[in-house]
Order: structure tokens, then C-alpha cells, then sequence
């Protein structure tokens, strides 16, 4: 079963469309697929078709109250199967600063549903507070969606360093998978040095068996499209609303990439 | 003296791009300008040549030991001074969430200096937490990055209860300004959509008096140029990075519609 953590604590980079469209390009091949948005934000919920404002339980009764997942999942109509975010969410990182196993919360809550699933997709914040860590805790594959701007390898460095941190204490099981480029502004030089950038620090760390170990930049390259931007407000997959259009050729593509072309898991 | 907060909690809008170069277009007018980095990601810091990681004191200490300003200020190339950040910051929000007048830290701390700034411009996090709050505490104007996409209106309205709530309860001298356009993808319905709704609003709000009471939608929008990205790598402002670029000539037009075309305060 693949346990996939969508992150970047740099804002804007793709993480939601990232998590949205490749769950749903999984759905379409059969898999069983959770989606679990640990943002107050709740965008991928609302991508969805949830209603944040609507005082239905969420991610936030599981977290702090012990609620049971099965009394939050909720069906969509694309097929995937959410457990969705609420701005309470963001009180919960102080709410559980004390608590014992504050770490271990969604991985323990994800235990009793495991098996009803072939992929579970986890959406991060832009931050690497306690809902990140957790999603990484109960995670085993990292995705990284990077737009090649300056400040975009420090960052990741940054997160690679807490990858690292939560590999080596919390989660054996966790490693980096990859780094997709997001909206990248082809033909410039600075996405040139940055990808270039990026090729040599993946190499570095390729020997040394650490988190970063296996980690590969995908081939496919997730290119800027309007599409993409306007197919949450329609709450269904790139899939649904522009089957045609770049954004969805190069999810499916990324899907084949991640998951391979074969049917269920 | 212009106090003004760059916030909105939706990642990568454009935030410290707006903060950076706004700043930068007070300076070469003679104004006397603050600049303080609220983002544990430190980028608009890293952006003027400071090293998070060099253990010098940042911000950080400003709010969490009472550290004196004026030990922390740093001159910039750019002739801006500058209280930085660090990723410690990330933990601030937790440190102080029981601490009484928390969110007063940031205001309290710049009562000694004021005088020496005729402009503070404060960049904020994707988050509207503690460290936002301070911001929002401490300035007068708020100033809302909105790239045109479809979350874009909700977050907005998610921001605007919580600058009313400032307003209301902590610090009745904060009224939003203005929402400034960034990165539209200009052509597509969407934008044209968003904007639209945007405008709408406004409008609705427009005879209230509340918190939304004067705020307009800038007339400069910024438009999408690399020459933007790559200016934080080269340590300086977009004016001396690529002067005739559109990016420099968007936001010296900003800046005339902000601060009007006067020199000095
Ligand atoms: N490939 C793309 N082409 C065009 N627009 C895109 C693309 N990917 C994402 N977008 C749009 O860019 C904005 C930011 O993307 P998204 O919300 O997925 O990023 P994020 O990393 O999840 O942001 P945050 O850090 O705020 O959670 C959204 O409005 C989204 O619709
Ligand atoms: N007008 C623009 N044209 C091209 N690139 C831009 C423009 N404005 C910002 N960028 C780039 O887009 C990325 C996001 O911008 P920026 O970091 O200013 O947003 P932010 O709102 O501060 O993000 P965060 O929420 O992560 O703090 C950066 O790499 C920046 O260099
Ligand atoms: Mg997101
Ligand atoms: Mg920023």
C-alpha cells in the first residue's frame, strides 16, 4: 500500500493540485485512494466539494478529540474517499504542543482503515509545524512539487534536513520519493540553474543510502496551465473538467511515472 | 508614518516580492524605511543578504526575550534597515501561546525606534497565527498579494474577519488599504472572474465603514516577470537588478499609487 505526503513548506508550489490530480488519476485505474488534507486551509477539501464553514467533523475532531476516522471519511464524487481540513485545524498545533505521541496521531488514527485503501495521499500546509510532521510520521513516500525559483533548493534543503530528522527518530519507513517541477518558466536561466542545481544535489546524495537515497527528479514536468487553476472550482479532477488539456496529460503522465501503468494495486 | 502589513495567508502570492521591492521604491525616494521579516522561512531576509542559519539574532528574540531592537536592526546594500528572521521563529508560536499581551510583542518592541522610520513595511507568513497577528497589531495599513485564481476570493474573506477582529479588539488603527493583483494569468476567464468577484465585493463593503471600509483593488497590477524571481539571488531590489524591466516598472507605479510621487515623508 503507498502512503504518499504531498510537501513543501514554500507556499504555492502545487502541492493541492499535485495531491488532487494524482489521486484522481489512481481512481481512474481502479485503486481504492484516501485523501487526507492537513491544511487549514482545507483547499484539496474544498477542490473536493467539502464545505469547511459547515461544522461537519474533520481531520481536527481525529487529532485532538480521538474521534475514529470512519466517522469523518467522507465519499466524493470523483471516487476518492477524504478526510477533510477545517480552520480549527490551525489551533491544533498549540492545542497539542504538550501531548504525549503528539506526533504519532494521524498514523495511529489511519490503523483501523488501512487496509480499505491501495494509496493514501496526504496534502501539507506551508509550514513544517506539528500537522506536517505528522503527515510525515504517517507517510512512507515523500513528493515534493518545486517551482525552480531562487529560494526553492534552500528550502528543500531545509525540509530534507527534517526528513531526515523524523526518518531517523519517528518514521524508519519515510524517504524522500522525489521532486516534481511545478510551473516551471521554461527557456529562463534561473530555472535552468535551478533544476542544474537541484541534478547535483541529488547525485550527492545518492550514495549515502540517507533520506535522500533513491530520491529522483520526475521526468514529467508539471507545466503551467490555466486549466489546472480553474478545474477546483468546478470541485472534480483535471480528468473531469479537461481531459485533453496539458495539466491532464502530464498528471496521467506523472501517475505512470510514480505508480506505474499497471491497473489496481 | 506608513505602517503597512503584507499579508495573505494563501502561499506564494507574492508576498515578499511586494514587500522587497516596495520597500525599495520608498528608499530610492529618500524615505527612511524598516523592513521586518515575520516568516520563519526568513526570505525576505535571505532576499537583503541575511544568513538565517548564521546564528545572529533575529526577531526571534525581539518577541520571545525581550531582546532590544535596535541590537537587532541591520543595514542593507539597498540603504533599507532590516529586523530578520530565522527558522526558530517556527517554534515562537507555541512559546508564547500563554504569554499575556503576546499580541502586542512586535508593536511594544518598536516603540523606541518609530521615529527613526517614515515607512515599516512587515512581510507575514502563509498563516494567520501569532506571528501575523503581531503584524496586524503593529501596523495601520494592510496590504493583500491576490494572484486571480479560484481560492483566491474565500481566503480573502477568511483574512478580512480576522483584520475586523484585530481591528475590533486589538488595534483600531488597522484598516485594509487595498488588494494588489499579482501574476494574473491576464486573457483567461478565470482572472477575469476572480477579479470581477473581487471588485464586487469591495464594492459591497465600500459604504460600511468597517475594516474593508476604503479598500480598493490597486489600479497597477502586477504582472508575471522572471526578472522578479531571479532578483533575491543577486541580493538586491528589482530597481538594481533590471531598472527597465516591467517588474521594476510595476512597482514603482505601486508605489506612486501607495505613497504618492512625493520624495521624502
Ligand atoms: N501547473 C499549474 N498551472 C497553472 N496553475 C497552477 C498549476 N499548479 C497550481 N496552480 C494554481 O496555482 C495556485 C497554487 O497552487 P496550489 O494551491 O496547488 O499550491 P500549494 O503548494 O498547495 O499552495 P499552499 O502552499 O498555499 O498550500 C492555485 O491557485 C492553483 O490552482
Ligand atoms: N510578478 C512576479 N513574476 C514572476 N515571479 C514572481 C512574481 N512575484 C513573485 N514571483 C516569484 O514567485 C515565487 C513566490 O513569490 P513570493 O515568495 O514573493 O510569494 P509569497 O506570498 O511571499 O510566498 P510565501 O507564502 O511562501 O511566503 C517566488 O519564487 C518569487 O520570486
Ligand atoms: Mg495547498
Ligand atoms: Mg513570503
Amino acid at each position: 500500500m503507498r502512503r504518499l505526503v504531498i510537501v513543501n513548506q514554500k507556499g504555492g508550489v502545487g502541492k493541492t493540485t499535485t495531491t488532487a490530480n494524482l489521486a484522481a488519476a489512481l481512481v481512474r485505474r481502479g485503486w481504492r485512494v484516501l485523501l487526507i488534507d492537513m491544511d487549514p486551509q482545507a483547499h484539496l477539501s474544498i477542490h473536493f466539494g467539502f464545505d469547511p464553514e459547515s461544522n461537519e467533523p474533520t481531520i481536527y475532531d481525529v487529532l485532538t478529540q480521538g474521534t475514529s476516522v470512519t466517522e469523518i471519511l467522507r465519499d466524493t464524487e470523483e471516487g476518492l474517499r477524504l478526510l477533510p481540513a477545517c480552520v480549527d485545524l490551525a489551533a491544533a498545533e498549540v492545542e497539542l504542543a504538550g501531548v504525549d505521541d503528539r506526533h504519532y496521531l494521524l498514523r495511529n488514527a489511519l490503523s483501523p482503515v488501512e487496509n480499505e485503501f491501495d494509496a493514501i495521499l496526504v496534502d501539507c500546509a506551508p509550514s513544517l509545524g506539528l500537522l506536517t510532521l505528522n503527515a510525515l510520521c504517517a507517510g512512507f513516500e515523500v513528493i515534493i512539487p518545486l517551482q525552480p525559483h531562487f529560494l526553492a533548493l534552500q528550502g528543500l534543503m531545509k525540509l530534507g534536513q527534517t526528513v531526515a530528522l523524523v526518518r531517523a527518530r519517528l518514521n524508519p519507513m519515510l524517504r524522500i520519493a522525489g521532486v516534481v517541477v511545478v510551473m516551471q518558466d521554461s527557456g529562463t536561466l534561473l530555472s535552468a540553474e535551478v533544476i542544474s542545481g537541484l541534478e547535483q544535489i541529488l547525485a550527492a546524495h545518492r550514495r549515502s543510502g540517507d533520506a535522500w537515497g533513491d530520491a529522483r527528479i520526475f521526468s514529467t514536468r508539471i507545466r503551467r496551465n490555466i486549466k489546472l487553476a480553474e478545474c477546483p472550482s468546478h470541485q472534480t479532477s483535471i480528468f473531469t473538467y479537461a481531459p485533453k488539456s496539458n495539466g491532464a496529460l502530464d498528471y496521467a503522465a506523472l501517475a505512470d511515472e510514480l505508480f506505474g501503468t499497471a491497473a489496481a494495486a
